[in-house]
């Protein structure tokens, strides 16, 4: 073969229930990016600009759990990870907690090309995307309300399971970042790991992962 | 949580792959799973990996570098070294993988009830699924 595009877009328990509308949604969603970087391939363009400039379509799709769409950490920010790999020379790039770049692919790639290292992680990650020409956003520009309720249900659920009074909070200051007001935290470790939830809806607002399925991305 | 690997008309490998993380993840918590090695591999002698799941377990089992070496170390096809990590060594619901080697062969391989996936060649081959 001359080239050759594969992409994902999460996996997990994802209910058969959804409408066709939403199924079609996301088949319309993949396909978009597939085309796009079909078009990339045919051109002749590298391995590894088609692999960024697909991986930042789906982070700006808020059907996707990467970029816009994002899902919450239980402060009720969004934290992005990402990581780049060119098979030619085995270099590499990877960012972690990343809050204000608003493609974080693009700064694992800035990572592999630009700085000798592999691996960027939290706030020495956002200052070295100071020194970037890269889009910064604020870390509300990645809100969705499908997620915002996906994290208020397991909050809610966290809470139930452990017994940990409603009224126990971090205190975290996440009005500031997130323009939601404060969201009730619980402090035990045990209420991070829920058990699955029965299926949604089947409306968009309630696709598609549930709760055991937001482990997997 | 996505990822894309691509073969280009120079025969060179890519992969990459990006994520939110889980809902209600611990500040700092990293996985599901842009960890070179874990989630995310490539090398033109092999084959270009990006995953998603679970990523404790992924990262435990440095499942896109162990299929990348069951090719180089063990001549094993693209799809039968995805096998053997995802089908073989992962748990039932941990998640999946995308890859392409260095002749274009792909892979779609996860254990979990679905995945978001699509694919395409020079050959004319298009697909995008969910489901099985």
């Amino acid at each position: 073969k001359e080239y050759a595009l594969v992409i994902h877009g999460g996996a997990g328990v994802i209910s058969r229930d959804i409408s066709d509308e939403v199924r079609e949604g996301y088949l319309a969603s993949l396909e978009t990016a597939v085309r796009a970087g079909e078009e990339m391939l045919r051109e002749g363009r590298s391995a590894l600009d088609v692999v960024e400039a697909v991986v930042m379509i789906l982070e700006d799709d808020p059907r996707f759990n990467a970029g816009v769409g994002a899902v919450y950490t239980s402060e009720a920010v969004h934290e992005l990870d990402a990581a780049i790999m060119d098979g030619r020379d085995l270099n590499a790039g990877a960012v972690a907690g990343l809050r204000t770049v608003r493609n974080p692919i693009s700064m694992a790639r800035y990572i592999m090309e630009e700085t000798p290292h592999v691996f960027f992680a939290g706030a020495g990650a956002e200052q070295l995307a100071d020194q970037t020409s890269l889009e910064r956003v604020d870390n509300t520009f990645f809100n969705t309300e499908i997620r915002r309720n996906q994290l208020d249900r397991a909050l809610q659920r966290a809470a139930q399971q452990s017994g940990v009074p409603a009224g126990v909070h971090r205190g975290y200051a996440a009005a500031e970042t997130t323009g939601h007001p404060t969201t009730p935290q619980t402090n035990s470790p045990g209420a991070l790991h829920s058990t699955p939830s029965a299926s949604g809806s089947g409306t968009f607002s309630e696709v598609i992962f549930l709760e055991e399925a937001d482990r997997y991305g | 949580t996505v990822g894309a690997v691509a073969l280009d008309r120079d025969g060179n490998l890519a992969a990459a792959t990006s994520t939110g993380g889980m809902t209600n993840k611990m500040p700092g918590r990293v996985g599901d799973v842009p960890v070179i090695g874990a989630g995310t591999y490539a090398d033109n002698r092999t084959a270009a990996i990006s995953a998603t799941g679970h990523g404790e377990k992924f990262i435990r089992n440095v499942v896109a570098y162990q299929i990348a070496a069951g090719i180089e170390f063990d001549g094993l096809t693209l799809q039968e070294a995805a096998d053997r990590v995802i089908n073989g060594k992962l748990d039932q619901g941990d998640g999946g993988i995308i890859a392409v080697d260095r002749f274009g062969t792909i892979s779609m391989t996860f254990n979990s009830p679905g995945m978001f996936r699509g694919a395409i060649d020079s050959q004319g081959y298009f697909e995008v699924a969910i489901w099985e």
